[in-house]
């Protein structure tokens, strides 16, 4: 999965 | 989002509030590590810097906004409102001894060398050792008040449902963030000793107090 950029989790 | 996200989410904002109310119902921030929640508000400060660049949902965008805000609200009752409370002289861990490394960690190995991928692997790194000043203040004293024990309980807990968060995610979405899953492990392990006493002590209706 995409792990660079906005991320969803906090 | 899966159930342990959500519950794991939860549980950090639970252990959040409960540490605000803590001090502003008590007055009084004894016993509280004025320099983990400094490392807390840097570490929501160089994560959620995305709220600038991306808008992933509205439930991100208020979880960011509340722990930021609550982050900074709990320095300024430590060092501000109730300052004549603060325990300066056992919250004595020297926090450039977990910064400086996090800091050379995160541009070593991180997802992207770019600014805001480093600044948000900083926070990550940082947040795994964040706690340490607390219970290093903890074991200095040798006791910590009950509502303390559950402030530090809901933040463990958290982390650990994040790692069963990441195998839900890897299963069926084969999703999985090595850096995020490796700080992870650390960060919960760093709980373990804490979670076996409040266990065995604090749910018992005992006070945490360590044998000197």
């Amino acid at each position: 999965g995409r792990v660079t950029g906005g991320k969803d989790e906090l | 989002m899966n159930i342990f996200r959500l519950t794991g989410d939860l549980s950090h904002l639970a252990a959040i509030i409960i540490l605000l109310l803590k001090i502003w119902k008590s007055r009084s921030c004894a016993g509280i590590s004025g320099k983990s929640q400094i490392l807390f508000a840097l570490v929501f400060t160089t994560r959620y810097l995305d709220l600038f660049t991306s808008f992933i949902s509205l439930y991100n965008t208020c979880m960011k906004l509340i722990y930021i805000g609550c982050a900074y609200a709990t320095v300024y009752l430590i060092y501000a409102k109730f300052r004549a409370t603060y325990d300066g002289n056992h919250d004595s861990f020297r926090v450039e001894f977990l910064v400086v490394p996090v800091g050379g960690l995160s541009v070593l190995i991180n997802h992207d060398f770019s600014p805001l991928e480093i600044l948000w692997t900083f926070s990550i790194y940082l947040e795994s050792v964040a706690i340490l000043p607390q219970l290093f203040m903890i074991s200095k004293t040798g006791e910590a008040e009950t509502i303390t024990t559950h402030y530090l309980f809901c933040l463990g807990l958290y982390r650990a449902l994040y790692l069963f968060n990441w195998i839900w995610r890897f299963y069926f979405e084969g999703f999985f963030d090595m850096i995020a899953i490796v700080a992870g492990v650390v960060q919960t392990v760093l709980y373990c000793d804490f979670f076996y006493l409040y266990v065995t002590k604090v749910l018992k209706g005992k006070k945490l107090s360590l044998p000197a």
